[in-house]
C-alpha cells in the first residue's frame, strides 16, 4: 500500500547508489530522443533477461552471459524502396558513437531472422558487410546455430580495428522471396537485424564518473 | 571456547535461540513505478535492497559469520564496560541486480550493478 513517491520528494541526488547510477540514464537526462523500444528487439532482450535474472532482478547462477553489460543497438536505414521484384535490399547503419569509456567491448554479434514464413512461401535472408566502397562485399555467415529462429553473426573483427573501435557498422540486409508472390504481404518487410554489444563495464554499479572530480585527459 | 564460558554467566543462559529483535534481514521494496521510471526500466519492476536491523545477541552464533573481534567486543560490553557498544548489525553478503532498460537512442541495455542487494547480515 505504498503511495507513489512524488519525484520532488527525492533529494536532488538520490543517495541510493542504484538510483544514482540509473538517474544518469533517466529520460530528461541529455540525449533522450526516441520513444520506447518495441517489437522483436524488446522480446529478444526480455527473453535474455529472464534467462539471466529472477523476478527480483538477481542474476541467476546458471547464466552464461560472460559479461555484465549487453547493449542492443538498433539500425538506422537509408530509406528508399527496399523491394525490387523478389529481392529485398536494405542498407543499414549501426551508430556506435558515445560508448562509455568504462565499457570495454568483448564481443559483437548481429542478430537476424534467416528465414521468414509468408502466406505463400518463405523469405530467405542474409547479411552483407559494406566495407570501403571499392572493397568486394563480404557475405556474413551465421556463427551460432539459430536459437528460437534467430541467427547470430559475429562481427567483432569488423568493429575492433587495432586499438581503436569503429564509430559505426554498415551492413546490407538482403532477402529473396521463395514461392509465389500473392496478396498484400508479398511486400512484408522482415524485422530489422539488431547489433548486440557484449561489454565489460569496469565500473558497474559505482557512482557514475560525473560524480567524481573531473580528471583532465592527458 | 566462548560456548562453555558463556554458560557460566547467568544472563547468558537467558539468551537461547533467535529473538524476534535479533539482527536480521528486512525487506525494503521500492517499485520503479513509484519513481515514475517504469516506462524506461523494463525489468525488474521493483528494487528490494533489503537492510539489516536488530540487536546483536551476546551469543554470536555461527550463522552470523561474525569476526572474532565482534565476539570480544560483545564480551567487553557485557562484562567490562557497557559504554563500549555491542557489535552492529550490518549486511554481510551482497548480490548484484540486473536491470533491463531503454536507452535514449532507442537501444536496449542489460546491465548488472554489483553489490546492490543485501543477502545476509553479520554483527561486527
Amino acid at each position: 500500500n505504498q503511495s507513489p513517491l512524488p519525484l520532488g520528494s527525492l533529494p536532488a541526488v538520490p543517495t541510493l547508489p542504484l538510483l544514482q547510477a540509473l538517474q544518469t540514464r533517466a529520460p530528461g537526462s541529455p540525449g533522450w530522443q526516441v520513444g520506447p523500444a518495441s517489437g522483436q528487439p524488446l522480446r529478444y532482450m526480455l527473453n535474455l533477461y529472464r534467462r539471466a535474472a529472477d523476478r527480483e532482478g538477481r542474476p541467476r547462477r546458471s547464466r552464461s552471459l560472460g559479461t555484465n553489460t549487453i547493449r542492443l543497438v538498433q539500425a538506422s536505414s537509408h530509406g528508399g524502396q527496399p523491394w525490387a521484384g523478389r529481392w529485398y535490399l536494405q542498407a543499414l547503419t549501426y551508430h556506435l558513437e558515445g560508448q562509455p569509456e568504462a565499457e570495454h567491448l568483448l564481443r559483437a554479434t548481429v542478430v537476424y531472422l534467416p528465414s521468414l514464413s509468408l502466406a505463400h512461401g518463405r523469405l530467405l535472408c542474409a547479411l552483407e558487410l559494406v566495407a570501403a566502397s571499392e572493397a568486394p562485399r563480404v557475405l556474413l555467415s551465421p556463427t551460432a546455430r539459430p536459437r528460437h529462429g534467430w541467427a547470430e553473426v559475429d562481427v567483432t573483427p569488423y568493429l575492433v580495428l587495432g586499438n581503436s573501435s569503429m564509430e559505426s557498422l554498415a551492413l546490407r540486409h538482403v532477402c529473396v522471396r521463395a514461392g509465389r508472390a500473392a496478396g498484400h504481404n508479398a511486400l512484408v518487410a522482415p524485422s530489422r537485424p539488431f547489433l548486440l554489444l557484449y561489454l565489460n563495464d569496469t565500473q558497474a554499479g559505482l557512482a557514475p564518473p560525473a560524480a567524481e572530480p573531473h580528471r583532465h585527459r592527458r | 571456547d566462548t560456548g562453555t564460558l558463556a554458560h557460566d554467566l547467568p544472563n547468558y543462559l537467558r539468551e537461547q535461540g533467535r529473538e524476534k529483535s535479533d539482527c536480521s534481514l528486512r525487506p525494503f521494496p521500492v517499485s520503479f513505478a513509484q519513481l515514475g521510471w517504469d516506462h524506461w526500466i523494463i525489468a525488474p519492476h521493483r528494487y528490494n535492497p533489503r537492510y539489516c536491523k536488530g540487536t546483536c545477541p551476546h551469543l554470536l552464533r555461527h550463522d552470523y559469520h561474525a569476526p572474532n573481534h565482534a565476539v570480544v567486543q560483545s564480551f567487553v560490553h557485557q562484562l567490562v564496560d557497557a559504554s563500549v557498544p555491542r557489535p552492529s548489525c550490518v549486511p554481510y553478503r551482497y548480490s548484484p541486480i540486473s536491470v533491463l532498460m531503454i536507452e535514449p537512442n532507442g537501444g536496449i541495455l542489460y546491465k548488472e550493478y554489483e553489490n546492490m542487494i543485501a543477502e545476509s547480515c553479520t554483527c561486527r
